[in-house]
């Protein structure tokens, strides 16, 4: 099944 | 100390009305060329920045770059109280950094309101992201379609389901689902060009078939900033999150970053 991703895990926090 | 003045009903009051279903805090940047704003919604699923070229204001005055965090919802209520017709200030003097003061002039200029908003705490929606020129040419594939094809296509998916799949290749842009009770899916044969005529459906670039999965509620909130503009610009790359952007002017624009759905 599918779940959400965060964006943060694209991303870091500056 | 940093002013702009814009008349009421401005690009940027609806985007600020159009950003607010997924954002509640975000981060200004000011400079002389604009300002640029960032914000994560609360689930942190979608990343947002926007930069507005300080031409498109009527006018615009940063002597000096700065930062500061600002509450959308409530700067938008406060916005809603102004009357048509109205010049509308935002300024944040150096003395006093702790607010920004609002200002509505009437236009035979016989009444002024000035209301003071407080600056919040926004550091946390500053996201790290590459320049945006080298990030481009990561992503598979970009296509561009009208903006309200768009919106149209995420209203009739989210009749069926929460999800939609959009999957790209040389041949076919498609945007599908299927939920309980049946399924739906719109397929458009995209023009190949780097110049997309405003009325079609543009493959910009491609570097190989790309699918992703990405719920329906975010992409809708795309779709209803994009419906202020002509165009909407759709990245897809199985390494990023999937980029939706609208142009403003010559060189600002608004870019969503949402993450997609994995399989586990």
């Amino acid at each position: 099944f599918q779940v959400q991703t965060e964006i943060l895990k694209f991303f870091a926090v500056q | 100390m940093f002013e702009l003045t814009m008349a009421k009903g401005s690009i940027l009051q609806g985007v600020l009305e159009a950003i607010l279903d997924l954002v509640n805090v975000a981060n200004v940047d000011c400079s002389s060329k604009g300002f640029s704003l960032q914000a994560l919604d609360t689930e942190h699923v979608v990343f947002l920045s926007l930069f507005f070229p300080s031409e498109v204001f009527r006018s615009y005055r940063c002597d000096e770059d700065c930062s500061m965090g600002i509450a959308i919802a409530d700067m938008v209520d406060l916005l809603r109280a102004s009357n048509d017709g109205d010049i509308i200030t935002i300024k944040v003097t150096d003395q006093n950094f702790e607010d920004i003061t609002i200002t509505f002039e009437s236009p035979d200029k016989t009444k002024t309101t000035d209301m003071d908003l407080q600056l919040v705490d926004a550091r946390s929606h500053r996201l790290k992201i590459s320049e945006w020129h080298d990030m481009e040419s990561e992503y598979q594939a970009i296509f561009c379609m009208p903006s309200a094809q768009f919106m149209l296509n995420c209203k009739s998916l989210s009749v069926i389901d929460d999800d939609v799949v959009i999957r790209v290749n040389e041949e076919v842009i498609s945007f599908s689902t299927k939920g309980k009770s049946g399924c739906v899916n719109i397929s458009h044969v995209p023009n190949k060009t780097d110049n997309p005529e405003k009325a079609s459906v543009t493959l910009t670039h491609m570097r190989g078939p790309v699918s992703l999965t990405l719920n329906l509620r975010y992409m809708k909130s795309c779709a209803k900033v994009s419906t202020l503009f002509d165009q909407v610009k759709i990245g897809l790359s199985t390494k990023l999150p999937l980029m939706v952007e609208c142009k403003i002017a010559e060189k600002g624009y608004i870019r969503y970053f949402v993450a997609p759905k994995i399989t586990e």
